[in-house]
């Protein structure tokens, strides 16, 4: 399935998001 | 499993194993994890979405794992 650059830029910013999300968790964590 | 519940775990590693761009939708997710009922897997879904384990891709129904790459 191709996506349009629009959809691409809208997953790679939440995947952003996400991976800092992650981030604040883990150091939490510590 | 690393803090997580083994139904969360179970919901993890299947959206781990996705290599679609657009990620696994919730709909695959109760077909592939059929013992699991929907509102676990809601529950999972939205936990792992708390946690950064999981982003949702083009809509609310489709995921990806952040520890998939």
């Amino acid at each position: 399935t191709s996506l349009t650059a629009e959809q691409q830029q809208k997953i790679e910013e939440n995947r952003q998001r996400a991976l800092a999300r992650r981030a604040e968790r883990l150091a939490a964590q510590q | 499993m690393n803090g997580l519940t083994p139904q969360q775990g179970q919901v993890l590693n299947l959206i781990k194993t996705c290599k679609e761009v657009q990620g696994i939708s919730i709909q695959d997710i109760k077909i592939r994890l059929k013992g699991m009922n929907a509102l676990a897997i809601k529950q999972a879904v939205e936990f792992l979405g708390n946690e950064g384990h999981i982003y949702s891709t083009v809509d609310e129904d489709h995921y990806r794992s952040t520890e998939s790459e």
